[in-house]
């Protein structure tokens, strides 16, 4: 729990996430990545998304990182981020970075969107290649979990204990616009990001 | 490693939201730490796609401020349950310095207190040990004129004026038997303030990181 100031200017939305904005869905579930609990993620917006990004200083930055800045670089904008919990892709050579531009290619097709408007993340163990093959099955399986924002939290963690997520409400120009989160992160947590 | 997704239907011009983005970063996620390692994955992701049919917001419009406070309570909300939920913690540790000659140097000495191994477990072991905070602001590398500090833990002050001060070892032990521990450090060289957050170190940090591959 999170004590949050309410003012005139915000209102914490009661059990808020990623998909209290508008036109923003997400869904998480178990495509065989770990063992048993929910490995892989993914939000989606309607519409294009002004998009910015910051990422970590660690000169050995994993592979989906480079991805994502690549997408973003195009057009500063976003549709849709894949995150998959388990295997980090990182430290993982010529073959993770192609296995991160294939998840990017997988999920840009799934939703018919440019590759420069999808992001790919990863997290968990360094030095492993990611299973694309149940990658590839578990993005067939996003219209069976959409608007699952719990599920979404719980599915990008690690050793995490509990879903971090929240939303709130404010006001610009008299109309209602609404900010969400989530966040994953217990080890290995020192983050130096620009 | 941490991620962190933000998502808004606000209208956002790109280039002001990514200046936001950066600048709410160094003073959220950017100090917090769990066990001093820097990941390879670390990432925050800001999604604006406009639904909201509000005018453009940039730095010129005049709710910028309201949209990018809103943007550092995620921000910083986020930060701290990531702090609150590091591998094997009991405690989330909230450091403030005020009084630091620049940002730079109120952000680097609260992050190395809310760091240091020993200030963790001292917080674990409810042991009001303010000699390792002491000991942490030494090895900040900044100049600290240590006949102006003053220390406290909660409401309880530790150091003041550079002396120890002889305070109440129950209250102490009864304010760091609680979740939420903040340090406050008031260094009066200047005006510039900043926060850090951390957890304690358990027995558990080590349970989990012996096993983690296998």
């Amino acid at each position: 729990e999170v004590d949050l100031l309410e003012t005139e200017d915000y209102k914490v939305i009661s059990d808020g996430s990623v998909i209290s904005p508008q036109g923003i869905q997400a869904g998480g579930f178990h495509c065989g990545i770990k063992r048993k609990r929910p490995d892989l993620g993914w939000i989606y917006s309607e519409v294009p998304a002004e998009a910015a990004g910051v990422y970590t200083t660690n000169q050995f930055q994993a592979a989906p990182l480079k991805v994502t800045q690549e997408s973003l670089d195009v057009e500063q904008k976003l549709q849709s981020i894949l995150v998959n919990s388990g295997v980090a892709n990182s430290c993982t050579g010529e073959e993770g970075l192609q296995n991160a531009y294939n998840m990017r290619a997988f999920f840009a097709q799934h939703f018919s969107l440019p590759e420069h408007y999808t992001a790919v993340v990863s997290t968990g163990l360094i030095g492993t290649q990611i299973p694309m093959e149940k990658v590839k099955q578990g993005i067939n399986q996003i219209p069976f979990h959409v608007q699952e924002a719990e599920q979404f939290g719980r599915s990008i963690l690690t050793t995490d204990t509990f879903i971090k997520h929240i939303a709130i409400e404010l006001n610009i120009d008299g109309q209602k616009v609404i900010i969400g989160g989530a966040a994953k992160g217990s080890g290995m947590v020192h983050p130096n990001m620009a | 490693t941490m991620l962190s997704f933000i998502t808004t239907d606000a209208k956002v011009d790109q280039d002001d939201l990514s200046a936001a983005l950066r600048e709410i970063t160094q003073s959220t996620f950017n100090m917090i730490t769990v066990d001093g390692d820097t990941s390879t994955n670390d990432m925050v992701l800001a999604m604006a796609n406009g639904m909201a049919e509000n005018k453009t917001l940039t730095k010129d419009h005049p709710e910028w401020d309201v949209f990018k406070q809103g943007l550092n309570i995620i921000c910083e909300s986020l930060s701290k349950m990531i702090a609150r939920d590091g591998e094997g913690a009991t405690k989330l540790i909230e450091v403030e310095v005020q009084g630091a000659s620049t940002h730079e140097a109120a952000q680097k000495i609260s992050k190395t207190i809310v760091g240091s191994n020993l200030v963790k477990s001292a917080v674990f072991g409810n042991d009001a040990n303010w000699g390792r905070i002491v000991n942490a602001l030494g090895y900040t590398g900044e100049p600290i004129q240590l006949e102006k500090l003053n220390v406290y833990l909660g409401s309880i002050t530790v150091i003041e004026n550079g002396s120890p001060v002889l305070f109440n070892e129950e209250d102490a032990i009864t304010y760091l038997n609680q979740e939420n521990i903040q340090i406050f450090v008031d260094l009066k060289q200047g005006e510039s303030q900043a926060t850090a957050w951390g957890c304690d170190l358990t027995y558990d940090y080590v349970k989990i990181n012996a096993a983690y591959r296998t």
